[in-house]
C-alpha cells in the first residue's frame, strides 16, 4: 500500500519516460 | 551491484533512468539536425505530474514531524519543479524553431533534472521511513535496559507484556524492510540478526525468570543468574544495534567503503 507521494513519483517517472520516448523517436529517426 | 537500494525506488526510476541515459548518448553522438516534433502534449503531461507530486510532497513535509525530512524534501521538490520549467521552455522554443539546439539541450537537462529530483525525493522519503523503523528498534533497546530492575514475578509478567508487542512490531517492520532491499548481502544480514533476536527472546525471559526465582529463594547462584541474564541482554542489544546499522546502509555506502 504505497504512500501517495510514491504513487505520484511513479506517475511522473512514467510521464517522463513517455516524453523521452517522443524526443528519442525523433533523435533515432 | 544494484544501483537503487529498494525495489520500490528501482521499479520507479530504473526504466526512466535507462531512457534518459540513452537520450544523453544519442544527443552526444549525433546532433542530427532533424526537426523536433511538437512536444507540447507530453511536456504538459509531465508538468501536471510534477505539480501533483510537488503538492503531495509539501503536504508530506507539512504533516511530518521528521526534521530531517522537512529539510531534505524541499530542495528535491524545487529541483523537480525547475526541471519542468526547462521542459516547458524547450517546448515553446521548439514550436518557434523545431531545429533549435538550445531547446534540445534544455530537453536533456529537464529530463535529467526530473530524474535526479525524483530520485532525491524518493531517497529522502525512504530514509525517513527507515528512521521510523529505527525508532521502533530503539524502543526495544529501551525496554531491554530496564531488564535489570525486574526482580519479582509480578515485574516479569509486566515486563513480558510490555516487551512483546514492541518486539513483534520491530520484527514485522524489519522483515518488510528486508524484503524491500535490492542488496542481497544487506538482506541476509537483516535476516540473520532478526532470527537471532527471535531465538534469544525466550532465552532472555527464561534467564530473567531464573534470576528472579534464585533471588526470591535467597539461595546461592544469584550472581551467576544475574550474569547470565546480563549476557543475554547484551547479545540482544548487539543484534538490534546491528539491525539499526544495516538499515542505514545503502549500496552507495558500500561502494564508497570498498
Amino acid at each position: 500500500d504505497a504512500p501517495e507521494m510514491v504513487r505520484q513519483a511513479r506517475v511522473l517517472a512514467q510521464a517522463t519516460s513517455q516524453l523521452v520516448n517522443a524526443i528519442k523517436g525523433q533523435a533515432e529517426g | 551491484m544494484p544501483v537503487f537500494h529498494t525495489k520500490t525506488i528501482e521499479s520507479i526510476l530504473e526504466p526512466v533512468a535507462q531512457q534518459v541515459s540513452r537520450l544523453v548518448i544519442l544527443h552526444e553522438e549525433a546532433e542530427d539536425g532533424n526537426a523536433m516534433p511538437d512536444l507540447a502534449r507530453p511536456v504538459q503531461v509531465v508538468k501536471m505530474a510534477v505539480d501533483n507530486l510537488v503538492k503531495v510532497g509539501y503536504d508530506t513535509v507539512n504533516v511530518s514531524e521528521d526534521q530531517i525530512l522537512k529539510q531534505d524534501m524541499p530542495p528535491a521538490l524545487q529541483r523537480v519543479e525547475e526541471a519542468s520549467f526547462l521542459l516547458l521552455d524547450a517546448s515553446d522554443m521548439l514550436r518557434a524553431d523545431p531545429y533549435s539546439a538550445p531547446a534540445r539541450k534544455k530537453l536533456i537537462e529537464g529530463s535529467r533534472g526530473i530524474l535526479q529530483g525524483t530520485s532525491a525525493l524518493l531517497l529522502a522519503f525512504d530514509e525517513s521511513e527507515v528512521r521510523k523503523i529505527i525508532r521502533i528498534c530503539k524502543s526495544v533497546l529501551e525496554y531491554l535496559a530496564i531488564t535489570e530492575v525486574v526482580d519479582c514475578m509480578e515485574d516479569l509478567v509486566k515486563f513480558v507484556k510490555n516487551l512483546s508487542p514492541v518486539l513483534t512490531k520491530m520484527a514485522k517492520e524489519v522483515d518488510l524492510r528486508e524484503k524491500e532491499l535490492t542488496h542481497q548481502v544487506h538482506r541476509e544480514m537483516l535476516v540473520r540478526s532478526l532470527e537471532e533476536v527471535k531465538a534469544l527472546t525466550p532465552v532472555l525471559i527464561s534467564a530473567v525468570k531464573i534470576f528472579v526465582s534464585t533471588k526470591s529463594q535467597g539461595a546461592g547462584g544469584v550472581k551467576e543468574s544475574q550474569g547470565n541474564r546480563d549476557f543475554v541482554v547484551r547479545k540482544l542489544c548487539d543484534e538490534i544495534n546491528e539491525i539499526i546499522r544495516v538499515l542505514q546502509l545503502t549500496t552507495y555506502d558500500e561502494d564508497e567503503w570498498e
